[in-house]
């Protein structure tokens, strides 16, 4: 159970990583293409 | 295999006179080679023939059940290839451990105290020395468990010995295989977390990752969290160099043999013995200027630090404890070739993680990590204390790293201050968890200073939940353990 919801802790926080980097990446993106 | 004994060895063992003795009188402690997890290691003399020793000095009131494993291993390996233990005593409140004295310290300590990786020539003789250790050791069927740069000592000499068994297992003829995830998570096999099973070949795959370890300083995923490393070394592809173009084909070669996901398909350490790499490796003496070097570094800056010392004794002339236990040592002679002290040896080895199944913080302990511990072992080892809380551990090198990002993150984030997660204004939301699934496009609101600062937070934010998670299933976990040490202490007292 307990590796279970580490899992989980982990895969959310993986998941929620992803979208920050992806949001950080498309904001570079359209910076660059303003520019 | 090799089995013999090395043909200078004088200490076999402690006699049984030797043994009935206090150990100050067989031994001269003299100075600290390092902190464990579990307690001191200091070098000495063994009086009787001058020979130079490594004691580890455990308190008997913490857990000993992963130092009784230790040394139970250790007392059933006779190679030149593992660290040997000579005999142990009661002394006061402690427990002492004699056993073989490496003078180098650890490969990693080496790594550390030099500033520089290994080279392709000094990897191929660490590593056919550590295959030999790890031969005898399978062919015994054991299993070390945690193979990585911080647990390959050098003697003098420059040959490599497999130390630190706390967490090494036995298969028998009933179990072929172990289920416990045991290791320290950058050097752990795929198989190991998968918890599928696993067999001697896991220690080849750490060996691999140790490989890696020695030539570029760092194993690999070792600047991403221990806990992503877990669940990424099985979904991934095995790791390989970051620059593969630096290394020999041979070198890439035998890395690539070690770090083979399906473990059926891995070799085994009698056969990376006649792998290339390995056959072509040169004698451990060409470990000579290694280890030299290292010991000077170490040896001038000990002198540095005794001057520093001596400078602020002359200033004020205050005698705290820790001068005055040091007092009680003696200065070592020069007649030893591995004279020079290796401070931090073994704290510098012991980042031994006991996981959420046994004892201490995640977050203070992500080292060596066992989750599921062998119940059988238990059983097997009657005589065995169960842990229940560690000694202060030493503190990973890898989580220097992120403590250091959380430091950055705390910094830009004045307002919000450490993990406590606790309500307030706008950039207490940087601590509150994580938006549900759903809630994702709220991402694209923020600016990106914002979404930095979020990610910077992520890792202390994860450690806190997990440390949650870990002292819910402690406190739960806590009353059944209590239970059955007290079912065995009934036991023991009617079996005396």
């Amino acid at each position: 159970l307990f590796m279970k919801e580490l899992e989980h802790i982990v895969k959310s926080y993986e998941a929620y990583r992803q979208a920050l980097l992806s949001e950080v990446e498309a904001r570079k993106q359209r910076q660059q293409w303003y520019t | 295999v090799q089995m013999r004994n090395h043909p200078r060895r004088q200490l076999k063992k402690l006699s049984e006179d030797n043994l009935t003795r206090q150990p100050e009188e067989v031994f001269d402690v003299l100075e600290k080679l390092g902190e464990g997890s579990y307690g001191s290691v200091f070098k000495a003399n063994y009086k009787e023939t001058g020979e130079i020793v490594a004691i580890k000095q455990v308190p008997v009131e913490s857990d000993l059940q992963e130092i009784i494993k230790e040394i139970s291993i250790m007392q059933q390996c006779n190679s030149p290839h593992v660290v040997r233990y000579y005999g142990s005593y009661f002394k006061n409140s402690d427990l002492w451990i004699v056993m073989e004295y490496c003078g180098a310290g650890s490969v990693s300590d080496i790594i550390r105290i030099r500033n520089k990786t290994l080279t392709e020539e000094e990897i191929a003789a660490i590593v056919q020395s550590t295959l030999k250790g790890l031969e005898y050791l399978h062919f015994m069927r054991k299993i070390h468990r945690d193979i990585k740069a911080g647990n390959i000592l050098l003697n003098a000499e420059g040959q490599a010995k497999l130390a630190d068994f706390g967490v090494a297992g036995q298969l028998t003829d009933t179990m072929a295989k172990r289920n416990t995830v045991i290791g320290t998570p950058f050097w752990m096999a795929p198989e190991v977390i998968q918890e599928i099973g696993y067999n001697c070949v896991a220690d080849i795959w750490s060996l691999g990752i140790t490989a890696i370890e020695m030539a570029e300083g760092k194993p690999p995923y070792a600047d991403i969290h221990p806990m992503r490393a877990i669940f990424m070394i099985p979904t991934n592809p095995p790791p390989t160099f970051r620059n593969p173009n630096l290394w020999s084909p041979a070198f890439r070669d035998f890395v690539e043999q070690c770090l083979v996901k399906n473990p059926e398909k891995r070799a085994t350490a009698t056969q990376l013995l006649q792998h290339p790499f390995i056959k072509s490796a040169k004698p451990s003496s060409i470990l000579r200027s290694l280890i030299t070097d290292a010991m000077e570094i170490k040896l001038k800056r000990q002198e540095e630090a005794e001057q520093r010392e001596q400078d602020a004794d002359d200033d004020e002339d205050n005698s705290d404890e820790d001068e005055v236990d040091q007092g009680t040592m003696v200065r070592a002679g020069t007649g030893d070739s591995g004279t020079i002290l290796v401070t931090g040896s073994l704290s510098g080895t012991a980042r031994t993680m006991i996981g959420p199944e046994d004892t201490g913080t995640m977050q203070s302990q992500l080292g060596t990590m066992v989750i599921n511990s062998d119940e059988e072992d238990q059983e097997e080892d009657g005589t065995m204390k169960r842990r229940d809380e560690t000694m202060q551990p030493a503190k990973p090198s890898f989580l220097e790293y992120f403590e250091q990002k959380e430091k950055e993150a705390n910094s830009r984030n004045d307002e919000g201050g450490g993990g406590g997660g606790g309500g307030g204004g706008d950039n207490n939301a940087l601590n509150r968890r994580l938006p549900a699934d759903g809630d994702l496009e709220v991402i694209s609101t923020w600016s990106v200073e914002e979404l930095r600062l979020r990610l910077a937070s992520l890792d202390p934010q994860m450690e806190q939940e997990i440390e949650e998670i870990r002292q819910r299933y402690q406190a739960k976990r806590q009353p059944i353990v209590d239970a059955i040490e007290a079912k065995k202490r009934q036991q023991q007292q009617q079996n005396f």
